[in-house]
């Protein structure tokens, strides 16, 4: 158990998810008869991949569209970590599917923010609202959704700038919105080679705003991507894409046993 | 470990805890731990806060490094231009950081020219046009889908044409893993030592604190490619503490020259290893 304990540090898992988990898979593993054809060793290793892909999640989930159009979508996370490329990605995959999509430029703060979007929203096929730079947040979010509405969009989906967990005016701009929005789906789009404080980020962001499902960047990096069992383990939300490129075709959903077999090595 | 405590057993499993929470890794928090240890067993160590001091002591050894005194913001400048190319994977502050830089230098009456290299990114090359404007520095820029060697190239001629005194190229966020776009910043490099003899004089990668254990590697990488001359630590202001600075430091001796502290032009400062210890353990 030490040696796996060592592993999963090294690859990123969060401190005190590694002592629980190990602690699970240990009961698990005494509890239960050593498989037949395998050394302990084995069967240990065996317990600890299925518990692993247990909490990661178990089978693949789609996001659903909501009963009433339009499906209202908010792209929330820490600053860089994907989710202005994550919003294009996932409207081209809505946009293939036969949809009606608008992507809404709620970032007005960071340069060029809106630009970027209105660029990758030609790419991705779906329309595209934004303003100006320094416009209310809260008030583009609203807008944006409600020109979706008259236009007959299915899918709305709306990104936001990149803020930090303890930054509370920021972290209160994001609850008011999800306030005026009553969005169907909260992502939180995480990098895949975040470390340590993944839970902290995570665990906050679903506090305060609530979130309703994740996704894992620059997953076609080498990063061993533990940050997926701390942010599942934590905030028992479903992890829905994996970021894998930075071309907007790059984003496959989340196989459970892939990401755990990444994370043991 | 509390100030009189006596360092027992658990006291320094709770150090090496939180040197792995700390993103320090396995292995460097448990030799960190065992300079303690050893300064216990030879009578050196006698209470929390003795312990304390010798970690935040080791830590700083270390992420001082030997070049301690080498290029930062008042070192003498190189060039003229002074060349710096920033490196890094996706998203980690790059092109802010060339902001910051090149806002400190604009106060020190520099003339600045920044080069926008990354010439795929979606909005990338505005992002560094709004930036450039606010810091009252020159751009040198070219079409959608340019070569970002090409952009290198004429931006240092520019730089001596103008009589820059400093140049700072921004290039794409890339993965490590990637091997096509490790040989295109290898190119943009030898480019730029192509245009001027000696340049890039400072080749620093960017880093982001929240980055776990793949720090190490991106570092490995990108210094075999390169050859890098330091690091920038992005977002300090968040609750990670970048641990990963200390590994790197240890196993490839490269120093952080700056760190960066927010999102705006005044959020970046050189950076202090006695501080970035005593911060660790605060
Ligand atoms: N390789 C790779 N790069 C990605 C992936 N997702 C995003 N990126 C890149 O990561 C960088 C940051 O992406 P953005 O979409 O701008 O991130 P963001 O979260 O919107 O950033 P802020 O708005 O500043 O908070 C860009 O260079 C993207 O191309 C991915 O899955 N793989
Ligand atoms: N809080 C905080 N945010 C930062 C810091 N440095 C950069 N950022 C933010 O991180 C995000 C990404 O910054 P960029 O400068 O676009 O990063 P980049 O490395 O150039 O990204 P790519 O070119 O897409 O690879 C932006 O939202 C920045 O404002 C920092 O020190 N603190
Ligand atoms: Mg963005
Ligand atoms: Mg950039």
């Amino acid at each position: 158990m030490r040696e796996i304990r060592t592993a999963l540090l090294e690859a990123d898992v969060n401190f005190h998810v590694v002592k629980e988990f190990t602690e699970a898979a240990k009961a698990r593993a005494v509890g239960q008869e050593v498989l037949g054809s395998l050394t302990p060793g084995q069967a240990v290793v065996k317990i600890v991949h299925e518990e692993m892909v247990r909490i990661l999640g178990g089978a693949t989930v789609r996001l659903a569209l909501a009963p009433n159009p339009p499906t209202v979508v908010m792209m929330v996370g820490l600053q860089g970590s994907g989710k202005t490329t994550t919003a294009a990605k996932i409207a081209r995959q809505f946009v293939a599917d036969g949809r009606r999509v608008s992507l809404v430029a709620a970032d007005t703060q960071r340069p060029a923010a809106i630009d970027q979007l209105a660029v990758l929203a030609g790419q991705a096929g779906c329309a595209f609202y934004g303003t100006t730079p320094g416009d209310d947040p809260v008030r583009v979010a609203e807008e944006g959704v409600r020109r979706g509405s008259t236009q007959l969009a299915d899918v709305v989906i709306v990104d936001t700038a990149g803020r930090l967990q303890i930054d509370e005016p920021l972290m209160d701009e994001l609850g008011r919105m999800r306030e005026t929005l009553r969005p169907k789906e909260i992502l939180f789009v995480a990098d895949g080679m975040t470390g340590q404080e993944a839970v902290n980020v995570a665990r906050r962001f679903d506090e305060r705003i609530g979130l309703t499902g994740i996704v894992l960047t620059k997953m076609d990096g080498d990063a061993r991507g533990g940050a997926a069992l701390s942010i599942r383990a934590v905030t028992g939300k479903p992890i829905v894409y994996i970021g894998t490129g930075e071309k907007l075709d790059g984003i496959e959903p989340f196989h459970p046993e892939r990401i755990a077999s990444r994370i043991l090595g | 470990l509390l100030g009189e405590a006596r360092v027992d057993e658990s006291a320094l499993e709770d150090l090496e805890d939180r040197l792995i929470q700390a993103d320090v890794g396995v292995r460097t928090s448990a030799e960190l731990v065992e300079i303690v240890r050893l300064g216990v067993a030879r009578g050196e160590i006698e209470n929390g806060e003795s312990a304390r001091r010798a970690m935040v002591r080791a830590v700083e050894g270390l992420v001082k490094g030997s070049s301690s005194a080498g290029a930062h913001i008042d070192a003498p400048l190189q060039g003229p231009p002074h060349v710096i190319v920033f490196a890094g994977v996706n998203g980690v502050g790059k092109t802010t950081t060339i902001a910051k830089v090149g806002a400190r230098y604009r106060a020190q009456g520099r003339r600045v020219l920044l080069a926008a290299g990354d010439t795929f990114r979606a909005g990338a090359v505005d992002q560094l046009a709004v930036w450039a404007e606010r810091i009252g520095a020159d751009i040198v820029k070219q079409g959608a889908g340019a070569d970002s060697a090409s952009v290198a190239f004429d931006a240092v001629q520019a730089a001596r044409a103008r009589g820059a005194d400093v140049l700072l190229v921004d290039t794409a966020g890339r993965l490590h893993t990637k091997t096509n776009l490790m040989e295109e910043i290898k190119k943009v490099v030898r480019v730029i030592g192509k245009a001027l003899p000696g340049a890039p004089h400072e080749v620093l990668l960017v880093l982001d604190a929240t980055t776990g254990q793949n720090g190490l590697v991106q570092a490995r990488e990108f210094h075999s490619t390169i050859g890098l001359t330091g690091l920038v630590l992005t977002k300090l202001d968040g609750t990670a503490k970048g641990g990963i600075v200390i590994q790197i430091a240890r196993d490839l001796g490269l120093p952080v020259r700056y760190v960066g502290t927010g999102e705006g032009l005044d959020d970046l400062e050189p950076f202090d290893a006695a501080s970035y210890a005593e911060a660790l353990f605060g």
